[in-house]
């Protein structure tokens, strides 16, 4: 069950070590540029076809890179001073009204998406599409119950009905 | 199956992206440095008891910190100029002689350690002796096939028979 490893090295290896982080990053980010931000939650988006993009400009004009929060750096499995950063981004809404959130992919979607385009990975696209969903739901459950977590993330889940809105993303972000 | 999933993870989330360009971190580092290392291929230890330390003295102090090589900056998923690094250990052999090569732990084994300290992730500590089995089955299987990573590697399992050691980690590393 590829999803159920997948939601843990996420929460494990990443979110555990991150959002308890995220509140200090945005306070210093904030003294540094008097720039607010609508949440310092850390907005995740999970695409049910698990497309996931290098940079959002390329989902949604609406949603644009701003800048980087200051950077984390841990010392983890041998590797010295690994560098965690998240980026933020400016939406613009339905109104033109501006905000800014700080947002990524999940991005072990991106390793389902890849998986499924490799012949000997043993993952086809109907099957990416469920695994999908359990990753979606393992990783709720386990945010859920993790003190560390709580109340500092967004999950966005992003169907493929939209596919047709340039705007779909900006939308379901300005609804978080 | 969290192995084989992890191993994918592993592979096309980071072993794709990072060993191609490693030759050329290597040599941008010796024309800063003058520093030769012995190998420019990526060590990476595979303990079978899924024990991960965050800095490889912890677990031999002839393997020592060195410096890191210069950073690799990608685009990945929403994530702007997202930071992959390595780092150089300066290890002494039984003839007080010393190597520098680049080497760290397989992250993914942090995860399944992490998981098996965890009740509600379901898997005990027999278990994830054999998922690492599996994982290093699994990855070295997609290594050899791989184009963009032959002969830019090195998996050196580590098992735990040599607990006793203190000098087990340097004595297999200047093996390789
Ligand atoms: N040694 C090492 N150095 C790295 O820079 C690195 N980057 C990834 N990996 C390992 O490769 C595999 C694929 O990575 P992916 O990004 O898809 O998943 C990652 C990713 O979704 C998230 N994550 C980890 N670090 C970051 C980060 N800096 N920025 C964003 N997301 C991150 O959490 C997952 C698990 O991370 P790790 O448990 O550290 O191990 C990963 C994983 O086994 C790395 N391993």
């Amino acid at each position: 069950n590829v999803a159920h490893g997948l939601a843990w090295s996420f929460y494990l290896g990443y979110l555990k070590l991150v959002l308890p982080e995220l509140q200090e990053l945005v306070s210093k980010d904030y003294n540094l540029t008097r720039d607010k931000l609508i949440s310092s939650r850390l907005h995740i988006l999970l695409p049910m076809n698990a497309v996931v993009t290098a940079r959002l400009e390329e989902e949604d004009h609406n949603v644009r890179f701003h800048r980087n929060l200051p950077e984390l750096r841990l010392d983890r499995a041998g590797v010295r001073g690994r560098v965690y950063k998240h980026s933020v981004y400016k939406i613009t809404d339905q109104n033109q009204k501006e905000y800014c959130c700080v947002v990524e992919y999940a991005t072990p979607l991106l390793t389902l998406y890849q998986m499924s385009q490799d012949d000997t990975a043993g993952l086809g696209e109907t099957e990416r599409r469920q695994q999908v969903l359990l990753f979606y739901r393992a990783l709720s459950h386990i945010l859920e119950n993790s003190l560390e977590c709580r109340n500092r993330y967004c999950l966005v889940l992003l169907d493929d009905k939209h596919a047709g809105d340039s705007h779909y993303l900006s939308k379901e972000l300005t609804r978080c």
